[in-house]
């Protein structure tokens, strides 16, 4: 564990739960894309199921059952308790687009064709692109809550962070993973430009407006 | 293809 994971993870469990605690608090998930909701709690479905067979330490348990729950209990939110405030017209990202290319990709490119394996890197690749729903439905509406602009930086910060976190492992424990260092880029990436709109504007105590 | 590593991370 180094100083970059742990603050990633925190930084990922502050996301999960300020969106949870938004959604709640408020009665409403407006603005919130359910698509990426559905999409992270597969990602933490496939990627957890190594829950049953391997323990690693309290705190990996302890964090990925939370991550879990809050997934799950976000995605009841969404389409249970508060679906009348669901806003089901602006989120029409096609996810069938992501989910295709990244289960060919987990099938084509992974460390070992083994199930758990497979399944790990599928939802390695699906995490990279779980948040493009949410994206989309923010440059369609135009707009964004601005607590729902700190969710979306802590969730970003938590892959930043990662990819320092691989720099330090791979310097000072020689651990590589490339298939986590490639989707990890490349999900970093994707928040760029949202990075640049939270750091300009709402830092600066405007509302996230895009040009619409 | 490098072997599928311990699995510690989140």
């Amino acid at each position: 564990m180094n100083i970059f994971r742990l603050t990633g993870d925190l930084s990922h469990l502050a996301a999960i739960i300020i969106l949870l605690l938004k959604i709640w608090k408020t009665r409403s998930c407006a603005g919130i894309s359910g698509k990426s909701q559905i999409l992270f709690a597969l990602v933490f479905t496939t990627r957890y199921l190594d829950l049953f067979s391997s323990f690693i330490s309290l705190y990996n348990t302890v964090m990925k059952v939370i991550y879990i729950m809050c997934a799950y209990a976000t995605v009841y939110l969404i389409y249970g308790k508060f679906k009348a405030t669901y806003d089901g017209n602006h989120d029409t990202f096609r996810v069938e687009f992501l989910l295709i290319p990244v289960v060919l990709l987990a099938v084509l490119i992974n460390h070992a064709f083994a199930p758990m394996e497979i399944l790990w890197t599928f939802s390695i690749y699906l995490e990279s692109v779980a948040i493009l729903p949410q994206l989309f439905m923010i440059s369609k509406t135009g707009e964004a809550e601005t607590i729902t602009t700190h969710y979306l930086f802590f969730l970003g910060l938590y892959r930043t962070l990662y990819l320092f976190n691989w720099i330090w492992r791979f310097y000072f424990e020689g651990f590589f993973d490339l298939i986590a260092v490639v989707a990890g880029l490349v999900q970093t990436i994707l928040y760029c430009d949202f990075f640049y709109l939270y750091i300009t504007k709402v830092l600066k105590g405007k509302k996230l407006s895009l040009p619409a | 293809e490098t072997a599928s590593q311990e699995k510690d991370e989140l």
